[in-house]
C-alpha cells in the first residue's frame, strides 16, 4: 500500500460519502444516474466474489464490503425510497446501460488472465467499471442545473481513477516491474472519459461560475 | 517483467 493508492481509495470513499450525504440530507437524487449506480452494483459484486476465496488484508475486505453495501444502498434509495425516488431525473437518464454489459463480458471471455470463473468475472468487472460512468456523464450534459454535491461526486470519482494511475506508476518502479495490463489499460480508458468533465469542472471552479457541460 | 493480476487492489 502506497500513499497514492490510499489517496485513491479515500477519494473513492469520499465520493460515495458525498453522494449519500446529498441523498440523505436533501432527500434528492436529482442529477444522479441510476444507470451508472446499477452498473456499479454489478461491478462490485462480480469483482468482490473473491471475498470468499482470497484474503489480502483486513483493509481490503472492509473496503470491499463498504463498496458493495453503499452501492446497493444508493440504488435502494433511488428506486425504492418513497421521497428520494420521486426526484430521480428519469427522463434525462436514458443511456441504454444494459448494452454495455455483453461487450464487456465478451471482452472478459477473450482477455482474462486465467480462464476461471472468478478471473473472468473479475476482468468483466474491470472492463465494466471503465465505462460505467457514461450514463452519468450523459445525464450531466443534459442537466441544466448541476448542484455542487453532484459535481463534487463526479469529480471525486474521476480523481480516484487518476490517483490509481499514479499508484500504478509508483508500483511499477518499486515492485520489481510487474505488469498488470487489464487494470492499467481499462484504468487509462476510464480516466480519459473524465477528461472533458475535468476541464469544465476546473474552469467553473476557477471562474467561480456554476458548472455547465456543453452538449 | 512478469504479468500479474490486480487482485490486491480494489
Amino acid at each position: 500500500m502506497n500513499i497514492f493508492r490510499l489517496a485513491g481509495d479515500m477519494t473513492h470513499l469520499l465520493s460515495i460519502v458525498v453522494l449519500l450525504l446529498k441523498i440523505r440530507t436533501t432527500k434528492s437524487c436529482a442529477g444522479i444516474s441510476l444507470k451508472t449506480q446499477e452498473l456499479y452494483v454489478i461491478v462490485f459484486i462480480t469483482r468482490y466474489l473473491d471475498l470468499f476465496t482470497r484474503y489480502v488484508s483486513f483493509y481490503n475486505t472492509a473496503m470491499k464490503l463498504v463498496f458493495i453495501g453503499t452501492s446497493v444502498a444508493i440504488v435502494w434509495y433511488m428506486r425504492l425510497h418513497k421521497v428520494v425516488k420521486q426526484t430521480y431525473s428519469r427522463d434525462e437518464d436514458t443511456f441504454k446501460h444494459y448494452l454495455l454489459i455483453p461487450p464487456c463480458f465478451i471482452l472478459a471471455l477473450l482477455i482474462p488472465l486465467e480462464f476461471t470463473v472468478t478471473e473472468i468475472l473479475w476482468s468483466f468487472s474491470i472492463y465494466l467499471e471503465a465505462v460505467a460512468i457514461l450514463p452519468q456523464l450523459l445525464l450531466l450534459q443534459r442537466s441544466s442545473n448541476i448542484d455542487n454535491l453532484t459535481g463534487s461526486y463526479v469529480f471525486l470519482l474521476g480523481a480516484y481513477r487518476a490517483l490509481y494511475i499514479v499508484n500504478w506508476v509508483y508500483r511499477f518502479f518499486t515492485e520489481t516491474h510487474k505488469i498488470r495490463w487489464i487494470p492499467w489499460i481499462s484504468g487509462l480508458v476510464q480516466t480519459a472519459l473524465y477528461a472533458d468533465f475535468f476541464y469544465y469542472y476546473i474552469k467553473s471552479w476557477k471562474n467561480h461560475e456554476k458548472l455547465r457541460l456543453p452538449a | 517483467l512478469k504479468v500479474v493480476s490486480g487482485h490486491d487492489e480494489l
